[in-house]
């Protein structure tokens, strides 16, 4: 599903060059959950921006499903992207002029799906998550862990062949962030693909693989033991 | 140092009414060590905003330091609120346009320290956050711990007399995130009131006292025993 071979990233401006990925090489199959961990600054959200498509990186290859993005022009990179994957940002980038209702809807639009079926299906989506009395809130009027649930709903709603989650839990209280853990096992029972970035370890553990990041390298990789 | 008594809080618009803090009266005495926990929604934000003299409420009191708040202006209330108080916003609220020192350096500007003692003291404060390589960095260019380091470099810049902190781990690492924990008990030792949300209970842990909410109401106070 993601072959990664030797993924580098650099950052540049006049002033410093910060290289944040330094040649990461990675297999995941479809139907995995990984959990990605690692100190502040690590390269986590990097790693996690390149395999969503939402940046391109300074050396190496990506194929997901088989294709080689870097073959990909803007247009088509975006088009894959709105396609094949639900993207959980760490810093939830809502758009402020939207209720919560129409932040879900949005991500609807590409898939062309009929009005009617996008309302239904955000309402469903949003109520799963808890915010059934909070459809028609801003993002200014929604605490910090009900915008995060927004960020997901978006992520959720197009069922995507893989779910990237950055910090998903991290404005959660840890009932609710069980709760969100829960639903993530049952779309992977279904077979959606999942990596989430997680600081922490309980919530780490609710996937099957961990990977440890450390100045833009993966240091370590286990497999986890389920009960 | 902070006495509220029946604090309350209703948001509303046009199409809906919500009361996030139903009456709240507690008493916090100078140089406590306090964690606020509870679910997403009961109430935690709204009521560091209230503490915070970052909003007003819809009743009840609040006595910071002796001075009943509700009779001042809104010039006083920040003037107040920049002497007092240092705040670490769940969403970091920096200013995409500074760089972290810049950032820093402004929230100095109030106390009217002079320009080589600004950046002088907010190069420490970011060294001592492990963000010595980042100081000319933007927001955009920080990852999501960096950020949030900055808003912590931030709040306690002018040694305020409380420090209310919004979920200041969220986004850190565990290592990290006991870092800012050590820094934050340092800091108590010297006389600092704190009082912190977080949904980690082995961050809550580092305080001496624990306040529970549910539904805009404390619905548990619990002192912590020291090891
Ligand atoms: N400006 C607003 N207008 C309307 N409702 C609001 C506004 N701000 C917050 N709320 C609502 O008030 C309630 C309490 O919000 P608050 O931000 O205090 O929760 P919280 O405990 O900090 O949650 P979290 O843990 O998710 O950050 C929530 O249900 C939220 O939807
Ligand atoms: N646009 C950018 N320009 C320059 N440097 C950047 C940029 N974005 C990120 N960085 C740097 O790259 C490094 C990796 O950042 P990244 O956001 O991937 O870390 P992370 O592991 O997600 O951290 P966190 O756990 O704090 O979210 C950091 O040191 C950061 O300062
Ligand atoms: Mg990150
Ligand atoms: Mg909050």
């Amino acid at each position: 599903m993601i072959k990664i071979n030797n993924l580098s990233k650099t950052y540049s401006t006049g002033a410093f060059t910060v290289p944040a990925l330094k040649g990461i090489t990675l297999d995941i199959a479809p139907g995995e959950f990984v959990a990605i961990t690692g100190a502040s600054g690590s390269g986590k959200s990097t790693m996690m921006n390149l395999l969503g498509l939402l940046d391109r990186p300074s050396e190496g290859s990506y194929l997901l499903d088989g294709m080689d993005v870097s073959n990909l022009n803007d247009d088509d990179y975006a088009r894959l992207r709105n396609r094949k994957i639900g993207f959980v940002f760490q810093a939830f980038n809502l758009l402020p002029r939207l209720t919560a209702l129409k932040n879900v809807e949005l991500s609807m639009l590409y898939a062309g799906t009929k009005h009617e079926e996008r309302r239904k299906r955000a309402v469903e989506v949003l109520t799963l998550l808890g915010l059934e009395d909070r459809l028609h809130h801003f993002p200014n009027e929604l605490s910090g862990g009900q915008n995060q649930r927004v960020a997901i709903a978006r992520a959720l709603i197009n069922n995507p062949a893989i779910i990237l989650a950055d910090e998903p839990t991290g404005a959660l209280d840890s009932q609710t962030g069980l709760e969100i853990m829960s639903i993530f096992q049952e779309l992977n029972r279904q077979g959606t693909t999942i990596v989430l970035v997680t600081h922490e370890l309980n919530i780490a553990r609710h996937s099957r693989r961990i990977l440890r990041m450390a100045d833009g390298l993966i240091i370590n990789d286990e497999e986890i033991a389920r009960p």
